[in-house]
């Protein structure tokens, strides 16, 4: 039906199936397909759709993330997510990217809980030259947080990135913590944290909106960064997430290399859901 | 919950009259949208859906006093049975070493779950071995030596890149050192990397493990039957153990993943901590993915 201005029940029923098993949702996907069914009878019924999906995507103008040139320094971004969604990977990344931009980029272990999580963030800040701020294990994050945000001020760095432990939105004492990170921050720069990156992995399913709508009601934020799109998942919850919450796709990961890291493409990611 | 919703469907319908098999055709599709919501693939909610079509009218719902109810009651049953009926236990080897091979997708909870295995099986004069075979993940071999230390098991690794060369020399080791459980502890990889699913089938030739257990993240949408598909197709899998089932995710996966790959469930990881490993039971399952 690529050519096609009006679709015949059983073709709607394909580009269902098709919105279905790229995790858009059935509520998302129906009320997709009714303003496909409803739109300019004048373009192809898929030209409807794309266009229906990139309206949803851009509904937030704050898409494009900043990542040269900084007024305001040093930039503290602060990144969290559910358990191995992808963080530390991705700040490994994301200083790469910033440093090859022009940045002096640091990195903070504010992951004081789980297993080896400074060990690791320290070797990727060895791998990209980036600067590190740890602590023993079993350090209130907070307080590393906020020795970050102290070693950034006076070391005339660019941009901080703070690392969080992974943890499930549906803990309220996590949840907690985690307010506690962003408004010690807050207290020690007036503006900090910059942006604060939601890490979703595009393998998850409905469980997506969940995260993104607890999380956004424990703290601000400013952008998602959509993980492991180098697989066959196509993370098209990120349709009902930017319709309910007007939180933007700023980066989306596709490998586990440095260089893994792109700026998200809504054209790309609609193309990918539409197979 | 699915009762209610069934129960005044039902009572709607009735109201309009006699049920009839319109009314069943409706009710199934509700239950479709259900589990779509719940993360079950698309391809495995639509069989599921036309069973339990076919065994509501085979079973006489129409006629029953209570529909909903009964309606209900076969939606349950039917994902219990798809669910695999009961639990199965890990496969313990008589001739030790046992070995369990643990694999799945990046950030599944493999490394994590590997030592909660470890927890699990560890009773007086049983010594269990973990052997680091991630040798990609920045601190991977750390991680899990930690973990060894906090579970107070044996630890394996070996400066190596090549993971069948680590796997077979843990087993030799295990051999040695009299261990009755070897559990080696693999990196995370796409079903789609050839190369890195190779890498795994080279591991099951040289060390042939008596399990072979895929972890999955228990928040996984539609693509769980991918991972199910080419991992089964890639190795005899002996099981399956969804992680992260703490949270509010659904967990449909499971069904996806017991239909696809054959195998059982055989454990639940429900939080961070090395106790947090829960036996497989469908019924609990069953009503969690069914809200
Ligand atoms: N294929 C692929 N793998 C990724 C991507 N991003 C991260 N990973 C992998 O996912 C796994 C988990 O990544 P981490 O960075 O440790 O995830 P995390 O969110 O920090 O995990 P916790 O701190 O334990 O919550 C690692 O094996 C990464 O290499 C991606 O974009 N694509
Ligand atoms: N809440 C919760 N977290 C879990 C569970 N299982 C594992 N985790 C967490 O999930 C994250 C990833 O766990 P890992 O064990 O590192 O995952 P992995 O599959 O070994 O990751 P890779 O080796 O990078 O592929 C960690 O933060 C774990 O603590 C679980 O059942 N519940
Ligand atoms: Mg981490
Ligand atoms: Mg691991």
């Amino acid at each position: 039906f690529t050519g096609k201005k009006a679709l015949s029940a059983s073709e709607y029923g394909e580009l269902e199936e098709l919105l279905l098993l790229a995790d858009v949702g059935p509520r998302a996907a129906e009320k997709l397909l009714g303003s496909v069914k409803n739109g300019d009878q004048e373009l192809t019924a898929i030209e409807r759709l794309k266009r229906e999906m990139l309206a949803i995507l851009a509904a937030n103008s704050n898409c494009k993330l900043q990542i040269a040139n900084f007024s305001d320094k040093p930039q503290v971004w602060l990144i969290a997510g559910v358990n191995g969604s992808g963080k530390t990977t991705t700040i490994g990344k994301l200083g790469n990217m910033l440093t090859a931009n022009g940045s002096k980029v640091m990195l903070a272990a504010a992951d004081t809980y789980r297993a080896a999580a400074i060990e690791q963030l320290e070797l990727w800040s060895k791998k990209i030259g980036a600067g590190f701020v740890g602590s023993a294990p079993g350090a209130d994050p907070a307080s590393v947080a906020f020795d970050a945000v102290s070693a950034a001020m006076s070391q005339k760095t660019d941009v901080l990135l703070i690392d969080t432990a992974g943890r499930l939105h549906t803990q309220k004492h996590l949840r907690d913590e985690l307010v506690k990170v962003h408004s010690t921050i807050a207290k020690k720069m007036p503006g900090a944290p910059h942006q604060t990156l939601l890490v979703l992995d595009a393998t998850t399913g409905q469980n997506a909106l969940s995260q993104a709508r607890l999380f956004s009601e424990a703290i601000p934020i400013s952008g998602i960064v959509l993980t492991k799109l180098d697989g066959t998942a196509k993370g098209g919850i990120m349709l009902a997430i930017a319709q309910e919450l007007k939180l933007p796709v700023v980066l989306a990961g596709v490998g586990e290399g440095v260089g893994d890291l792109k700026v998200f493409d809504a054209e790309e990611f609609v193309e990918g859901v539409l197979g | 919950s699915l009762t209610e919703k069934f129960t005044g469907l039902f009572k709607d319908l009735s109201g309009q009259g006699k049920l009839s098999e319109a009314n069943i055709k409706e009710a199934s599709a509700r239950v479709r949208r259900a589990l779509l919501e719940a993360d079950v693939n698309y391809k495995v909610v639509k069989d599921f859906a036309a069973a339990v079509e076919a065994r509501a009218l085979g079973e006489d719902v129409l006629t029953s006093i209570t529909p909903g109810q009964k309606f209900v009651k076969i939606v349950y049953d039917q994902m219990v049975e798809t669910l695999g009926s009961v639990n199965q236990p890990l496969a313990l080897s008589p001739q030790p070493p046992t070995v369990i091979m643990v694999c799945g997708l990046q950030g599944s909870g493999k490394t994590t779950t590997c030592a909660k295995l470890a927890k699990h099986l560890s009773k007086p004069g049983r010594r269990i071995m973990l052997a680091a075979a991630d040798i990609y993940r920045p601190a991977a071999v750390q991680q899990l030596e930690i973990l060894s230390k906090q579970v107070g098991c044996d630890f394996f690794k070996l400066d190596s890149t090549d993971v069948a060369q680590i796997c077979q020399e843990a087993k030799q080791e295990a051999v040695k050192k009299l261990i009755d459980v070897l559990i080696l502890d693999t990196a995370g990889r796409l079903h789609i990397d050839t190369e890195m699913m190779a890498e795994l089938e080279r591991v099951q030739k040289t060390v042939k493990p008596q399990e072979i257990l895929l972890v999955v993240d228990g928040m996984t949408g539609q693509d769980a039957v991918n991972i199910a598909t080419e991992f089964s197709k890639a190795l005899p899998l002996s099981g399956v153990i969804m992680t992260k089932l703490d949270g509010d995710a659904r967990g449909g996966a499971a069904l996806s993943l017991k239909v696809i790959s054959g195998q059982p469930i055989k454990f639940i990881g429900v939080g961070e901590k090395l106790s947090a490993l829960e036996e497989f039971h469908p019924s609990r399952v069953a009503s969690r993915i069914l809200g």
